[in-house]
This record gives C-alpha cells, sequence and structure tokens, in this order.
C-alpha cells in the first residue's frame, strides 16, 4: 500500500457516499445517469468475485463490500425508491455498445483465459469507459448540478491516483500491469474535459453549464 | 515476484 493508492481509493469512496448521499438526501436522482450506475455495479460485481475464492486483508475485503453496497444500493434508488425523479430521456446511451466490445476484448487481451481472469479484465475495460453514459447525459441536458461535479471530480481524481499508484509500485516493487495501466489512462482521459471546467468553473462558484 | 496483475488493488 502507498500514499497514492489509499488517497485514491478514499477518493473513490468519497465519491460513492457523495453520490448516495446526494440522491438520498434531495430524494432525487435528477441528472444521475442510471445507465453508468448499472456499469459500476457490473464492475464491482464482476471484479470482486475474488471475495469468495480470497482473503488478502481486511481493508481490502471490507472497501469491496462497501463498494459493491453501495454500488447496488444507488441503483435500487435511482431505479426503485426515486424511480419517479430518474431522467430517463437523457440518459439515452447505449449500454450495448460497452459492454459487448469490452466483453470481447476482455476474451481477446487478457493476462490469462480463466473465468476469474476474464471477468477481472473485463471489470477494468468496462470501468474506464463506464462513466460516458453520465458524460453523455451532462451534454445532453446541458448543465450537471454542483453536488454531481464533486462526485465526478473525485470519481477522476481516483484513477488518476491510481496512475501514480502505479508508477510507485513499478519503481519500488518493479510491479506494472500493463491492462490495469492502460485502461486508467484512458480512463482518466474521459474526464480531462470535465476536469477542466471543474476547475474553471465549479471551483469558481459557477454552475457546470455546457457549451463551456 | 509480484503478481502478475494487481489483485490486491481494489
Amino acid at each position: 500500500m502507498n500514499i497514492f493508492r489509499l488517497t485514491g481509493d478514499l477518493s473513490h469512496l468519497a465519491a460513492i457516499i457523495i453520490l448516495l448521499l446526494k440522491i438520498w438526501k434531495t430524494r432525487s436522482c435528477a441528472g444521475i445517469s442510471g445507465k453508468s450506475q448499472i456499469l459500476f455495479a457490473l464492475v464491482f460485481t464482476t471484479r470482486y468475485l475474488d471475495l469468495l475464492t480470497s482473503f488478502i486483508s481486511f481493508y481490502n475485503t471490507i472497501m469491496k463490500l462497501i463498494y459493491i453496497g453501495c454500488a447496488y444500493a444507488t441503483v435500487y434508488l435511482i431505479y426503485m425508491k426515486f424511480k419517479a425523479t430518474y431522467d430517463g430521456n437523457h440518459d439515452s446511451f447505449r449500454l450495448e455498445f460497452l459492454v459487448v466490445p469490452v466483453g470481447g476484448l476482455a476474451c481477446l487481451v487478457n493476462h490469462d483465459f480463466s473465468f476469474l481472469e476474464i471477468l477481472w479484465t473485463f471489470s477494468i475495460y468496462l470501468e474506464s469507459v463506464a462513466i460516458l453514459p453520465q458524460l453523455f447525459m451532462i451534454s445532453k441536458t446541458g448543465e450537471a448540478e454542483t453536488i454531481t461535479t464533486h462526485y465526478l471530480f473525485f470519481l477522476g481524481l481516483y484513477r488518476a491516483l491510481y496512475l501514480f499508484n502505479w508508477i510507485w509500485r513499478f519503481y519500488f516493487e518493479g510491479f506494472f500491469d500493463m491492462i490495469a495501466i492502460v485502461a486508467g489512462v484512458v480512463q482518466t482521459i474521459l474526464y480531462c474535459d470535465f476536469f477542466y471546467l471543474y476547475v474553471t468553473k465549479v471551483l469558481k462558484g459557477k454552475k457546470l453549464s455546457l457549451p463551456a | 515476484q509480484p503478481p502478475s496483475s494487481p489483485k490486491d488493488e481494489l
């Protein structure tokens, strides 16, 4: 464990909690892409099946359970409890355009053609594009609630910190994983446009609205 | 030898 991975995990946890609280407190999921949340639930489900097969540490196990629990709770709040506030018309990204190519790529490019490894690879590739429905929805509505931008900021920051974690691990442990790194770079690049708007607008107290 | 892929990571 290193400072980049720890702050990355805490940033990820913060994002997940911010989103859950936003929906719960405002009793509304307006502006939130349910499809992205479905993808995140799928990412955690396919990546954390090793909870059933191996124990790494209490931290690892507890965080995985929190991530999975919050992901499904968020999907439940969006599609069941606060379904009336779900903006389905603007959340129109076709999930099959992400899941099918990612599934195919995971079968072609992986470390080992075993069940858990393919699922892990699928989850890594899927996570890198899982935010697209959310970013697409914001581009369609032309704006985002400030609390939603904070959610996106911490979510984007987490994988950017993981990139530093991988540099650290390569330098100090001689460890690196090309699949996780490439997917992590792609994932972080997808946030660059948002990061720019977040820093130039939201941090200056303005509302995030497009076109910029 | 560290693991081939970061299974110790979240």
